[in-house]
């Protein structure tokens, strides 16, 4: 069956992409 | 014509990712702080979680070493992947057998996924923060306004969210029939992007003068 990208997908891997991006909001 | 693995996915490459070690259902993809992808193939044991496989992939997504932990037996998952023993079955991306074919997509889908997360050129312009991701060709760029509008450009599709949380897709659509005010965020998210992409340009090109160390990712300007 085809790899499913959204199965990576957890808090874990969220707050990683979080501490990549830190998007600003004055 | 025999299928390659070429035909079905291109090599990974990992360079300047951060690292991650992400469990997935039956699984586990990290990115080393060598650069290095490594999957850890799992299964139950009594009832406890045993690496039966591991695929080690280099940054460049090219030599790639397969062995089985303890002869086979597993190893108990720990919190990085089992040293490889002596030995081990070392292949390149052209000759690794087909049945590893669908281990390796699974590493690139998951480095290429991390990719269009990591910054390779962030610039701050006077109202918002530009990202130039590392997924090129072409890559995604991300346009944070200071003012909690955010502009998400990925293959030709431009997802905005305006700071009211209303959020829409314009999938190559003219901006013509957008608001006004939504309209001048789309001309400084493009300005930006342009930017974004003529410094990575000039950046790159210094960098191959140069052939020392990286000079990726770069940080230009800072929040007003």
């Amino acid at each position: 069956d085809d790899i499913d990208v959204e199965e990576f997908f957890d808090d874990h891997l969220e707050a990683y992409f979080e501490q990549l991006i830190q998007p600003e909001v004055m | 014509q025999k299928a390659t693995l070429g035909s079905v996915v291109s090599p990974l490459t990992a360079h300047r990712l951060k690292p991650i070690r992400q469990k997935t259902k039956n699984a586990v993809v990290s990115i080393l702080d060598t650069g290095e992808v490594c999957m850890e193939f799992l299964k139950e044991h009594r009832s406890q979680e045993l690496v039966k496989e591991v695929l080690r992939i280099s940054c460049d997504g090219d030599v790639i070493a397969v062995y089985h932990p303890n002869e086979g037996r597993g190893f108990l998952l720990d919190d990085r992947p089992p040293a490889p023993p002596e030995g081990i079955c070392t292949y390149n991306f052209d000759n690794l057998p087909e049945k590893y074919w669908k281990k390796y997509q699974y590493a690139a889908k998951f480095v290429q996924l991390v990719r269009t997360k990591t910054p390779k050129v962030t610039f701050y312009t006077r109202y918002a923060k530009c990202m130039l991701m590392e997924n090129s060709p072409p890559a995604d760029v991300e346009i944070c306004f200071y003012d909690g509008t955010k502009i998400h450009k990925t293959a030709g599709v431009t997802h905005v969210i305006e700071k009211s949380g209303k959020s829409f897709t314009l999938k190559g659509e003219s901006e013509a029939g957008l608001k006004r005010e939504i309209q001048a965020y789309m001309a400084h998210a493009n300005e930006g992007h342009r930017i974004c992409l003529a410094l990575e340009c000039a950046v790159l090109e210094e960098e191959k003068r140069s052939g020392s160390a990286p000079f990726f990712p770069i940080i230009v300007g800072r929040k007003p």
